[in-house]
């Protein structure tokens, strides 16, 4: 399972459709402070079924909906898919006969989440459970957010200790 | 229980040991359990001397080489579990450009090995330099971002300016 | 006690606004006493909207954004006490070019007020040119630090030694 | 009160010995990563009395005396010197009268740290004061240690209103 492109459509900044490719080796993505590169990485932890708002620098989910700036109103709707190419047949059953998966997980104001694999209706857990599966997921210790290495450098010994337990 | 956290600790310990000496050209490394003789209680000190310096915990190390030592942690992990994506916010923030070098080095070993797809976020001249390709993020209108592909030297003119 | 501590807020809060203004050409921020009516008892928590952005707190914005906020906290406490001396070690870490040159203006600023005498220890290529002048380290004999007065071409081939 | 410069000898990574002038306006520092940058402030912070090895990154004082290195022998004994420039003669007494103003600080091994001012020993708590005093010292929130803005960013409400009154 390897992951083909991500798109992004009124998720906090990226009002507009956005597409970005996923491609092997090293991509660099680069800007100015406060453009939207760590927007980014919170899009791809939330379409791989990220829970918690606060994780996401917002108050309750629907902060991560477009909420308006200068001539743009706000949007009442976000919506964040993944593609990924399974050609290698390594996805988890009911998915495993797909050549190419696409997950996609819409928020509505005041009306909650909505998951979909290649268009039918799934829940939260058979996403997480298909990004774990293949070692990866919102919580994957390969996401490395903004300030995680200065936390780890000051974490107490015991709190180091729990990251290896949880990465075990 | 117990078991398992002792096996993942013997793995990660060597590959930490093993992934300090790439990123530093050399010196030792070490993870310690300390406080308690049970591994479900104890805590983990890390030690670590830069080539040609005493070992020390990683508190009395510089900001760069604690940084260094981190990254050297975090891909242990990894390499115990690699994952299809990784993504990596600014994590080269405190590296001189040597260090840079270094780190990039090792992703790039690490794409090929694991074949992991890296996502590398940087303010970083010389990581973007490393880079197979680049994607700019700007907000050419205030409060909404555009992702547009860029080669090197847009790249220069892109980062300086908001 | 209370009424100073309440005096001192009032004239952070000032300078906050202020130079909050003056680093991001623009928008609003302030200090809020949380959890408590007791200003012996409260929490200070910090709002701010860089300009065209929604007031919120600090955690919510960007990395480079809450880097730049909290030298506006910094300095706005500075100023209710200018130092003769002041010492900044890597403040800029976070911060990209547009960023830096607002920061090294608001420095120049300050060292002409108060003259208070700056260090500045950075990695930045930008910070380093807009100092007055710059001192280098290096460790020509391993673990033994050596100071040398550097310009600023020479400072480029300095900081990618090691 | 103004700086003029700061000498240092086996201190730390600084086991020769070294002279820093601090000149009016923006001074710059640069190195790569452990060359002894952050060492220097480490040496200005000891020199005006600070305290706690700890906060020097240490675990007891004599931690701050070179403790040897490649073909380099430890040595015994480290010092730092701090020069003011006085003129304007608002130092406090009893050194009010002197236009320029040596302030020393030496350990040795196992038997413990010296002050002296021009030449005359003095107690911890009379440089302390000396500094603090002149609006700086070793705990002065001017002093911005390597990681303390990420600290700030940080910081807990109850934690950042502590840092308001210190500085009050
Ligand atoms: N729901 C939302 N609607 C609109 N804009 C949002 C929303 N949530 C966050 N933003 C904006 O996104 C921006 C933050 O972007 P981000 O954190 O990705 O910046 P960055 O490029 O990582 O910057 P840095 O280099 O400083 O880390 C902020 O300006 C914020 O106002
Ligand atoms: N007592 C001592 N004797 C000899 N060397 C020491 C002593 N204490 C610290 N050092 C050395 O000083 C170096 C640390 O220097 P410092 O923290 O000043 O680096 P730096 O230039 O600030 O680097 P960075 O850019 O990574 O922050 C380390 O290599 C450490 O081994
Ligand atoms: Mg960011
Ligand atoms: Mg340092």
């Amino acid at each position: 399972l390897s992951f083909a492109k991500m798109t992004l459509v009124g998720f906090k900044s990226f009002v507009d459709a956005t597409e970005l490719p996923i491609e092997g080796g090293l991509t660099g993505i680069v800007g100015p402070n406060g453009c939207g590169k760590s927007n980014l990485v919170e899009g791809l932890r939330w379409a791989m079924g990220e829970t918690s708002a606060k994780r996401m620098r917002g108050e309750g989910m629907d902060d991560i909906i477009f909420a308006g700036s200068g001539a743009r109103p706000r949007r009442e709707r976000a919506e964040v898919s993944l593609i990924l190419d399974n050609r290698e047949g390594d996805a988890p059953a009911p998915f495993n006969h797909y050549d190419q998966l696409v997950v996609s997980r819409s928020i509505e104001r005041e009306s909650g989440t909505r998951y979909r694999v290649n268009g039918t209706d799934v829940r939260a857990r058979d996403v997480q459970t298909l990004f774990a599966d293949a070692a990866t997921g919102a919580q994957s210790p390969s996401i490395v957010r903004q300030g995680r290495i200065a936390q780890m450098i000051s974490a107490k010994p015991i709190e180091r200790r729990r990251f290896l337990e949880e990465a075990a | 229980g117990r078991r398992r956290l002792l096996e993942a600790f013997g793995e990660v310990n060597e590959n930490f040991s093993s992934l300090f000496g790439r990123l530093f050209g050399g010196g030792e490394a070490a993870l310690e359990m300390v406080e308690s003789d049970d591994p479900l209680e104890a805590g983990l000190e890390i030690m670590a001397s830069p080539p040609g310096k005493r070992l020390r915990s990683l508190g009395l190390l510089s900001g760069g080489e604690q940084s260094l030592t981190a990254l050297a942690l975090l891909f242990a992990v990894f390499l115990t579990n690699p994952a299809p994506i990784c993504v990596l916010d600014e994590v080269d923030a405190a590296l001189d450009d040597i260090n840079v070098h270094r780190f990039c080095d090792l992703l790039e070993e690490l794409s090929g090995r694991a074949r992991t797809r890296f996502m590398v976020i940087t303010h970083h001249r010389h990581t973007m330099a490393r880079m197979d390709r680049l994607f700019g993020v700007t907000m050419p209108e205030r409060g909404v971002s555009r992702l547009v592909s860029v080669d090197l030297a847009r790249a220069e003119a892109l980062r300086e300016t908001a």
